[in-house]
C-alpha cells in the first residue's frame, strides 16, 4: 500500500487539475514563497479528513476554494483526491488502485467518494484504517511547527504517548 | 492499559535515543515519567544533554538544536507507530549546513520503509528526493506544478 | 494627544506602503482602523492585497508572505522612531531566493542611516555584510568569535 | 553617536573575554546551530534592562551566567558593556566614548557601571534616551519572532503605535 498520486482541482491556488506523482522515497517540492507548495499540504490534510480551519490556515470552509485572480473568477468546487496503490489488497476493496476523493461547494455542500461513487466518511475512515493512516496530523508537520512538539506541555505528550499505545 | 503504556513508551524512548545519537555527536537523551500527587503518570517530558554541555530545559536550546531534537523525537514516533507516508514543510529552515546534511540522511534512511514529501527551500535537502517538483506562480495567483529532472 | 497618534499613524502607514511595493512587485497594503463601539479606534490591523490575488486575512498567507509583510511593517516602525541600531535574528529563514536579495537590498539601504547587526544562515544574506563574524564553538559548550574577510 | 563594540564575559556560552567590533553598517554574525550567535542577543538584550527572562530563553537569573561544561567549572559572575561612541557628543557625558556596563553575579547581586563606575538605573536610563534607544525590544527581533508582529491582535498593535507617538 503506497500513495501513488495526489490530484487537486479547485483548492486553494490550484485552478486546474494538478496531478502530483509520488515516488516511493523521497518527493521534494520546491518553489518560490507563495506558489503554493504549503497549499498542497492543506489539499493532503483536508482529503484525510481534517476539520480544524486554523490547520488549513483557513477563516471559513469558503477559503478552502479558489477565490478568483485578477485574471479568473473564483471557482466553486475545490476536489482533492488521494490515489493509493492496493496491489498487495491490503484495502478492503478488490481494485488495484482506490481514489478517495473529497469535494466540497460553494454552496456548503460536502462528499467523499471511494473509487468515483459517493461514500460515507464512515466507509472512507476504514479504508484509511486500512491503510495505517491514523490521526493523519502525527505524520504531517507544517510549515514552522516543528518545535511546537518540543514546546507542548508533559500532559499533551503523555496524551500523544496514549493515543499511538 | 498500562502496560500499552509502558511498552509504547519504552519503544519511542529507545527510538529517541538513537535517532538523537544520529543527530548530535555525543550527549544523552531521555523520556522523563512527570508523577502527580498520587505518584501515577501525569506528563511525559524530553530530558536531553548536548555533547559538552550540561542538561538544560528545553528553552534554553538554540533554534536549531530545538529542530534537531523535535526531529528526533517525531522519527522516533513515526518508528513506533507507522504510516506509509509523512509530509514535512520546510521543517530544515533553522539548521546549518552540516546539520542539513545529518537530516537529508537520516530522511534517505527512513525512507526505505516509508514515502516522504518534503518541502524545502535548501538546495542540499533537494538533491534527497527521488522525484522534484517545481510549483510556481506563472498566471497571478495559480499553482503550476513543473516536474524537475535532477541533475 | 490624537493628533500625535494619527500623525504617527499616517507616517507609518506611508512608509509600510513605500516597503511593501519593495518587497512585492504591485498589490496594495495599508493600515486599517478597527473602531469600538462608540466609534474610537480600538486597535490597528494591516491589510494586504498581493499582486494578483485578492485582499485576504493575514492568516492565510505563506511562510514567506508573512515575513515580508512584518518586514515592512517593522522597518516602517524604524523609520518613524528611529534607533541607531537593530538587531534581526535569522529573518530571513522562511524567504525564496529572489525575496533574499530584496531584503538584502532594502537592509543596505537602511543601514546608510543605521546600523544593522544580521544573523543567519543565508549566503545572499552574509554577502551584505560590511563585517562578518563567525561564532564556532571550538571547545565543547564555548563560544569563540572569530572575524572573517568577506571574498 | 554609534555602538561600537560589544563585549561579554561570563554571559551564557561567553566564558572568555569576547569583543564585537561593529560596522557603522551591517555586520553580520553567522555559524553552526548551537554557536552562541543567539546568546549575543540576548546579552544585548539583558544589558540594555531586559528583566523578562523568557525573553532571554532563561527560566532564572542565574540562566544568564555560564554554567560549566565538561572542561570547565560554572563561573560566578556574567558582565556585557555596550561601548558607544559620543564623538558627537550627544549624550550627557565628556568622554569621546561611553561605556555601560551590566554585571549580576550568581549571589543575585545585580550592578550597571558607567564608565567603571557604579550608576543607578535610572542614569543608564538618561544615557539609553539621549542614545534614542528606547523600547530596545521594537528594534531587537528575535529568532523565530518576525511573524509575531503579524499574528498580535489589533489592540496590541495600536498600543504599539501609541507607544512610538
Ligand atoms: N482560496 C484561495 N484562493 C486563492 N488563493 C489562495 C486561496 N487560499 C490561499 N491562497 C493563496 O495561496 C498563497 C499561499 O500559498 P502557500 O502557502 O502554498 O505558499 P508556499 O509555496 O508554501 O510559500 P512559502 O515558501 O512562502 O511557504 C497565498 O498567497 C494565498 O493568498
Ligand atoms: N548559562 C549557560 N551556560 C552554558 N551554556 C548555555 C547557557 N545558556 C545557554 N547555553 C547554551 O547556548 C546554546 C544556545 O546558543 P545560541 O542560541 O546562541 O545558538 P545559535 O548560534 O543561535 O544557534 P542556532 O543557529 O541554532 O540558532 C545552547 O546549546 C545552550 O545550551
Ligand atoms: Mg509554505
Ligand atoms: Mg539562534
Amino acid at each position: 500500500m503506497f500513495l501513488e498520486s495526489i490530484e487537486i482541482f479547485g483548492f486553494k491556488t490550484f485552478v486546474t487539475n494538478t496531478r502530483i506523482l509520488l515516488s516511493p522515497g523521497i518527493t521534494c517540492i520546491v518553489g518560490p514563497n507563495g506558489a503554493g507548495k504549503s497549499n498542497i499540504v492543506d489539499a493532503v490534510r483536508w482529503v484525510l479528513g481534517e476539520q480544524r480551519y486554523t490547520l488549513l490556515r483557513a477563516t471559513e470552509s469558503t477559503d478552502l476554494i479558489f477565490s478568483g485572480s485578477g485574471l479568473r473568477k473564483p471557482m466553486s468546487v475545490a476536489s482533492v483526491k488521494l490515489i493509493l496503490n492496493n496491489e498487495a489488497h491490503t484495502l478492503p476493496l478488490k481494485t488495484p488502485r482506490v481514489i478517495i476523493e473529497r469535494r466540497f461547494y460553494r454552496t456548503k455542500e460536502s462528499h467523499y467518494y471511494l473509487n468515483g461513487e459517493e461514500a460515507s466518511l464512515q466507509k472512507i475512515n476504514s479504508v484509511f484504517h486500512a491503510a495505517n493512516v491514523f490521526g493523519y496530523t502525527n505524520s504531517i508537520v507544517g510549515q514552522g511547527k516543528i518545535e511546537e512538539i518540543l514546546l507542548s506541555r508533559p500532559e499533551e505528550k503523555k496524551s500523544l504517548i496514549d493515543r499511538i499505545a | 492499559i498500562k502496560n500499552e503504556f509502558e511498552i509504547t513508551l519504552k519503544g519511542i524512548e529507545k527510538n529517541f535515543q538513537s535517532f538523537y545519537e544520529k543527530m548530535f555527536k555525543g550527549g544523552k537523551a531521555s523520556l522523563e515519567k512527570i508523577p502527580d500527587e498520587l505518584g501515577e503518570v501525569r506528563g511525559i517530558e524530553l530530558n536531553v544533554t548536548l555533547p559538552g554541555k550540561k542538561k538544560q530545559s528545553l528553552h534554553l536550546l538554540s533554534g536549531g538544536e530545538k529542530t534537531l531534537v523535535a526531529l528526533a523525537f517525531l522519527f522516533a514516533i513515526f518508528k513506533v507507530k507507522p504510516s506509509p507516508f509523512y509530509i514535512l514543510d520546510e521543517v530544515d529552515a533553522a539548521l546549518d549546513e552540516d546539520n542539513v546534511v545529518k537530516f537529508g540522511e537520516i530522511l534517505e534512511e527512513e525512507a526505505e520503509d516509508a514515502q516522504f514529501i518534503v518541502i524545502t527551500h535548501n538546495k542540499e535537502t533537494m538533491q534527497r528526493g527521488d522525484f522534484l517538483y517545481g510549483i510556481t506562480m506563472e498566471e497571478e495567483g495559480v499553482s503550476k506544478v513543473v516536474s524537475l529532472k535532477l541533475v
